[in-house]
């Protein structure tokens, strides 16, 4: 599954993910990315492109909890997806990448290894695979 | 307040003994595709039109699971979805089921911007996407010899994988802590 999400210095914030699902599934199978507030969501304060077993991700609502742990209880960016992957998901199922309206990124996963990048608009840029 | 833009290309049990020969390619489409959104936001596009460019280069590259490089189904076809979301006004578009279209993600934004729906799936969009003239290919062109071996190996195991899963291995074989001949990881 591939995603991207950004933000522009006005904090118009905006979310995409494309994916071929899983090596095996059933004809018909439906997974997280086309799911709104599932593998993939935006609303005013973030956005957010999910990554992993879809299943998983539909069950936890991955993208929509992230958004809600910051507008219902005040949550950083930061600490809202951290506690969303760690706490909401099996071990093991999910990765995501995310931004803030205030320009923060945030790329957490409960895998071993995700494929990932972002740059800021500071000069920071990171491309890494595990922890 | 400042722009920001981060990217993935799936995530799965990736064994750190990947071979370089396998994870370079990786990384290096990272850096392309992250300079790509990089380029087109300084350059002042609006963060959609940044992350449909984005995913659009990611979903060309056959090293991720979407456009070429799919993954196959039971039946051994592809089945794309994609989505994009737009966040202060939460107008979204998506799509499912999709064989022929080589853009899964611009047609969603198609959906988003030309339709009074959200979602539309399988013959539907396929059906969509003629009227919009999106670029089409034949399905072949989606799938990869990798994911041709990797769903043998899922069948003859009868398992699926994510993104990125370590090979296969036998039951009487399997052993969590061996490392792997070619270092790839096996999931979507």
């Amino acid at each position: 599954t591939v995603g991207c999400v950004a933000v522009d210095s006005s904090g118009n914030l905006a979310a995409a993910t494309s994916t071929g699902g899983l090596v095996n599934k059933m004809a018909g199978r439906i997974g997280d990315t086309p799911i709104i507030g599932a593998g993939t969501y935006a609303n005013s304060l973030c956005a957010v492109s999910a990554t992993g077993k879809g299943e998983a991700i539909i069950r936890a609502t991955i993208g929509r909890d992230v958004a809600a742990l910051m507008e219902y209880k005040g949550l950083s960016l930061e600490k809202a997806a951290a506690y969303v992957v760690q706490e909401c998901a099996p071990v093991g199922t999910v990765g995501l990448v995310a931004v803030s309206a205030n320009g923060q990124v945030t790329m957490p996963f409960n895998t071993n290894g995700m494929f990932r990048a972002c740059a800021n608009e500071d000069g920071y840029t990171h491309v890494g695979i595990w922890q | 307040m400042g722009w920001a833009i981060a990217l993935h290309g799936g995530a799965g049990d990736i064994p750190r003994s990947m071979p370089p020969e396998r994870r370079e390619p990786r990384e290096a489409a990272l850096r392309h595709c992250l300079q790509i959104g990089v380029d087109a936001i300084k350059a002042g596009r609006s963060p959609l039109d940044v992350v449909e460019l984005v995913v659009r280069e990611l979903e060309d590259n056959p090293h991720f699971n979407a456009g070429r490089g799919s993954v196959l189904t039971s039946n051994g076809t592809v089945e794309m979805e994609a989505c994009v979301m737009v966040g202060d006004t939460k107008k979204c578009g998506a799509v499912s089921g999709l064989t022929t279209v080589k853009n899964a993600v611009s047609l969603a934004r198609l959906v988003m911007e030309k339709t009074p729906h959200i979602y539309l799936g399988f013959d539907g969009a396929e059906q969509f996407a003629k009227e919009q003239g999106v670029e089409t290919l034949d399905a072949s062109h989606f799938i990869t010899p990798e994911n041709v071996d990797r769903l043998k190996q899922a069948k003859e195991a009868n398992k699926v994988q994510i993104d990125y899963t370590q090979p296969i291995q036998k039951v009487e074989e399997e052993d969590e802590s061996a490392s792997l001949p070619n270092g790839d990881s096996q999931i979507g």
